[in-house]
């Protein structure tokens, strides 16, 4: 199949298009569940590598020329089943996954070592975890357990893979679904709740500021970015269980703006599939002004959060539906995976 | 939306809610 049969570039939705770059075919993977990018450094040159996950291994693959992939590196994890990478935003050289059977039961680190070359991992949290966000300067966020023995915490990472300090944030008595770091306020963290709750911290004394409703026609809420402007709170949701609304149909993602003064809150903007196409929302990720969703139909439809309106639709190529939407590090490719282990990179521009 | 809808709004909201929070 050549590139250019299996490019998508719906130009009439908008100005941006997605151009095909490269494939990964990973022959020894059946069982695709995430896929991610990171940088790496070798030999003094620092590279955009590719992630894939399976269920028992994690691989890096290192840029060839002319858009060709080498997988360089493999860690396998044979006991505990990989759920997903977590992404570390500014960290190089440096792998975290996440480990489970139903829900994560570990998160681990995954590195090579600087003095033999070889690949090591290195045990960062056990228990019953239910949401994980890699943040900014090194430090991974995670939360355990469930309504009052839920333990919230903060880890700072070392290069060499290793936990520097660990800090507890104050638990919400409701379980946190998701996390999101909020740009513009250095030391705020926001999570959403199963109670439907967008919770804010002070990330520096763990304290709770504030628990604010999302809504009732939006239940499950997961929060994916989020920024503060001119005294508000922008949140960029999900709502993989929202029922159908008959005048704005089945959004994939909403902007929901909050007064943290006052705890009150009004919808922005949704955004939704163009008319003609159908789908709900599986899974997906925003990421700076983009926001990406793999839909039931097995396509990607891709958004821009400024614009307001889906910018291009990946719809199943002659290998299979979609399964798996990253964004890479920079939000200028998007990584689209199969079900077979396949992994298509798209230039986004 | 509108001030009305949201109530008095505050560009240093973080500062002022992480005050009121402390013990």
């Amino acid at each position: 199949t050549t590139a250019e049969q299996l490019a998508v570039a719906l130009s009439d939705l908008g100005d941006r298009s997605l151009h095909l770059a490269s494939k990964l075919k990973n022959p020894s993977s059946s069982c695709a569940v995430d896929v991610s990018t990171v940088w790496w450094e070798s030999a003094g040159c620092t590279e955009l590598c590719i992630l894939t996950a399976c269920e028992t291994s994690v691989s890096l693959w290192k840029p060839l020329a002319s858009s060709q992939w080498r997988k360089a590196y493999t860690w396998h994890l044979a006991e505990i089943p990989v759920i997903q990478i977590v992404p570390l935003p500014d960290v190089c050289n440096l792998v975290c996954v996440a480990l489970g059977e139903l829900e994560i039961g570990e998160i681990r680190l995954l590195l090579c070592s600087s003095e033999d070359g070889s690949l090591k991992q290195s045990l960062m949290r056990t228990g019953n975890i239910k949401a994980v966000l890699g943040l900014t300067n090194r430090r991974l966020v995670s939360s355990s357990g469930a309504l009052q023995d839920q333990q919230i915490e903060i880890i700072s990472v070392l290069e060499a893979g290793r936990s520097k300090e660990r800090q507890s944030l104050m638990p919400p008595e409701e379980t946190i679904l998701a996390f999101a770091e909020v740009e513009g306020i250095r030391d705020a963290l926001v999570g959403t709740t199963a109670m439907n709750n967008l919770v804010i911290w002070n990330l520096k004394t763990g304290q709770i500021l504030k628990k604010m409703h999302v809504g009732y026609s939006y239940p499950a809420s997961i929060c994916h970015r989020a920024y503060s402007d001119s005294g508000l709170l922008f949140v960029v949701l999900s709502h993989p269980h929202a029922k159908e609304n008959e005048s704005c149909g089945n959004p994939a993602f909403r902007v929901r703006a909050f007064n943290p003064r006052t705890a009150r809150s009004t919808g922005v903007m949704f955004f939704s599939l163009p008319p003609g196409h159908s789908g709900r929302y599986l899974e997906g990720e925003v990421k700076g002004g983009s926001a990406a969703a793999v839909l039931t139909s097995g396509t990607i439809a891709v958004w821009d959060l400024f614009l307001g309106q889906c910018t291009a639709l990946l719809p199943p190529n002659t290998d299979g539906k979609w399964s798996l939407v990253r964004w890479s590090v920079t939000d200028s490719c998007l990584l689209a995976g199969q079900k077979d282990g396949s992994v298509y990179m798209y230039h986004y521009s | 939306c509108s001030e009305s809808d949201l109530g008095p709004i505050s560009l240093n909201w973080f500062e002022e809610l992480s005050t009121e929070a402390l013990p």
